[in-house]
């Protein structure tokens, strides 16, 4: 299961850290 | 790089997320282009406007001509947003053939047309508010939109 918690650990750090980018920034 | 076929069945999955009027179940349904276009309207009205939409033409049961008319047009103006409004470029390998969509709603090259409006969606003005849609999907779906993702934002040069 900590297999399964770490990948939607991956996710959600991803997704948050393009929530912060700032819009329309190339990349 | 992501698997193109098995993108289009994820980008699929989250292109309902937006329930556009249009039919939107199979990717056939994607080949007239009418679900994609009423998809972009909602990620960024403002560029995607209504008159813009109004181009897009709804009667093209088995009028493959009216389908690429209508795939051109959504590939021309989603191509402008990138330039334009994102300060991104395309590269060559990221562009859908709109004829093999048109003619035989090919996976691979839908994969590729869904991956470029699922650019526009995480960096436009209302991106929070797709990007949090984005996460309410399954994990093996966030899994791969993430990994499309990655993948836009690797080959973009700028």
């Amino acid at each position: 299961d900590s297999a399964g918690a770490a990948n939607e650990g991956v996710l959600a750090n991803f997704f948050n850290s393009l929530l912060s980018k700032k819009s329309g920034s190339p990349g | 790089s992501v698997n193109k076929a098995a993108l289009c069945g994820s980008l699929l999955t989250w292109l309902q997320t937006f329930q556009v009027p249009s039919p939107c179940a199979t990717f056939q349904d994607l080949s007239s282009g009418v679900a994609v276009a009423q998809v972009l309207h909602l990620i960024d009205p403002s560029w995607f406007n209504d008159a813009w939409l109004m181009r897009i033409k709804e009667e093209t049961l088995e009028n493959w001509r009216l389908k690429l008319s209508n795939l051109k047009k959504i590939l021309q103006s989603v191509l402008e947003y990138y330039h334009d409004v994102l300060g991104q470029s395309v590269t060559d390998d990221h562009l859908p053939d709109v004829t093999l969509i048109g003619e035989f709603s090919d996976p691979t090259e839908l994969g590729k047309l869904m991956q470029l409006v699922l650019g526009c969606a995480i960096s436009c003005e209302k991106k929070q508010e797709h990007i949090k849609q984005i996460m309410t999907l399954e994990e093996s779906v966030q899994h791969v939109v993430m990994t499309a993702i990655q993948e836009l934002m690797t080959k973009d040069p700028t």
